[in-house]
């Protein structure tokens, strides 16, 4: 049974790339197949797994203009079950594109469900906006993670993404629930970050994860060289926050 | 003679509004007049100064659309010499508007044209992305800064925003110039901090700012407060950068 699950959030810099590169870098280090969709026109996740797409090689791109299948833009990665779909500057042109075609937000989903029994957990890392690329990745999905920096302006946009979820269950995706909501770049030190945690979990309840992922210096250092924490430093902080978070998502599966 | 300067980068999180609030609150103290614009529809400027604005109110969104003058929008901050011109969420709707409307990236900068000798600067807050509300920024600027994160994904997403400068010098606005590159979140224990400084400096040469703007948790927590920095903790680092910054913008205009 496969589960796809999308971490999205239009706030920028909020943690979206490193929670998907490190968490399905997690779920794969755990023997899970497990596939990452990059669905971000800044293609961070391509980027901070070491991959670089030429212009000949197809990518996301080409599958939402539906030029090529899911399966030619696999890639391989230094996780033998982890592999990647990767993005290029390009994408920048599809929600252009995308606009005039029929089933529009659909693209991804229909491309996803013929490669999809292939992989335990499928995750979409999104770009920081509330276009069609990230309404294609809410429309795939079974569930959302939704990454809240500790910081002031974090609970700010929050309402927005929320009606965005629930349009999306209205009328393109029935089933999409909130997967839960992760704090990131979590610093003790700082009273705020307290403060935001607090808030979160009054707002969100249980929906929170137990898992908190602190700021930690060596996360920040790991895709400069194009490897999820795991493989740069598997003794750090940052990969013990994302080990526990694979383990809390391994853990819901048990629960539903 | 009144500088207009737009804060733009549409990478998230990278400093835009902590910057636009904190420059233009160290250029008030030194006495020069200045009117802060907020062009997000996140209105981090607005609230990061403690401003709230309601359905009723005015805002940059009227001011788009035509509906309202920029006069009739102003707030007075806790700085005498500090104007706003606040955002609210609704401004999201604007990029819709604005694509059937005539000259819609022109609106901005005809609306400041009646008001813009009140102010010495005039600063613009953009919202992460390069759609008609930055493009409206960048047409009615002088100049811009461009915030640089002292993170590996910081120089990704830079030849698109030099792209869409070079478009909006050759079709909207020849006058447009780089202001500069600030360097943001610094944090000296970090190896790629000083990493991605240097490939900065090496990328854009003298027009890197001396100054550099370093991580400092009071900087973070100062908007939960509704206040610039200097305000909340003069006697901080980030008091301090910000202070210095304030003084290279204004020997810039000795100097050209
Ligand atoms: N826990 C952490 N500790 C320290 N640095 C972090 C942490 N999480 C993320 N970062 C750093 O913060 C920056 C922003 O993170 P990231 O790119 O994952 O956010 P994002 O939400 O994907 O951004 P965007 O909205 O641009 O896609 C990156 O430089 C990243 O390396
Ligand atoms: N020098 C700094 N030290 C510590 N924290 C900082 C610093 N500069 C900004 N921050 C914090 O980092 C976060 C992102 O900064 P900010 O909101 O200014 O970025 P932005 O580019 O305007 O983001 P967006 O793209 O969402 O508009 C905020 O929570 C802010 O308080
Ligand atoms: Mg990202
Ligand atoms: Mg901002």
């Amino acid at each position: 049974m496969s589960r796809t699950i999308v971490i999205a959030n239009q706030k920028g810099g909020v943690g979206k790339t490193t929670t998907a590169i490190n968490l399905s870098a997690c779920l794969a280090v755990a023997e899970e197949p497990t596939l990452l969709v990059d669905v971000d026109p800044q293609a961070n996740a391509t980027s901070g797994l070491g991959i670089e797409v030429g212009p000949e090689m197809e990518c996301i791109y080409e599958v939402l203009t539906g030029d090529a299948s899911l399966g030619a833009t696999l890639h391989h990665t230094e996780l033998a079950h982890l592999q990647l779909v990767p993005s290029h500057i390009r994408l920048i042109g599809a929600e252009v594109e995308l606009v005039g075609m029929q089933a529009r937000e659909m693209q991804l989903r229909k491309a996803l469900e013929r490669i999809k029994s292939d992989y335990r957990y499928i995750i979409i890392d999104c770009p920081p906006s509330l276009g069609l690329l990230t309404l294609n990745a809410l429309t795939a999905a079974d569930s959302a993670i939704i990454p809240i920096q500790c910081e002031y302006y974090a609970l700010e946009g929050l309402g927005q993404l929320l009606n965005t979820i629930r349009l999306v269950q209205r009328r393109l995706n029935p089933n999409l629930r909130i997967e839960g909501v992760l704090l990131t770049m979590f610093d003790s030190r700082v009273r705020l970050s307290k403060q935001v945690a607090e808030e979160a979990r009054s707002f969100f309840k249980d929906r929170v994860y137990r898992t908190v992922i602190r700021r930690n210096i060596r996360l920040s250092e790991a895709p400069s060289f194009g490897k999820p924490i795991i493989l740069y430093d598997a003794q750090s902080m940052g990969a013990d926050n994302y080990l526990s978070l694979a383990k809390e998502v391994m853990n819901h599966d048990e629960e539903s």
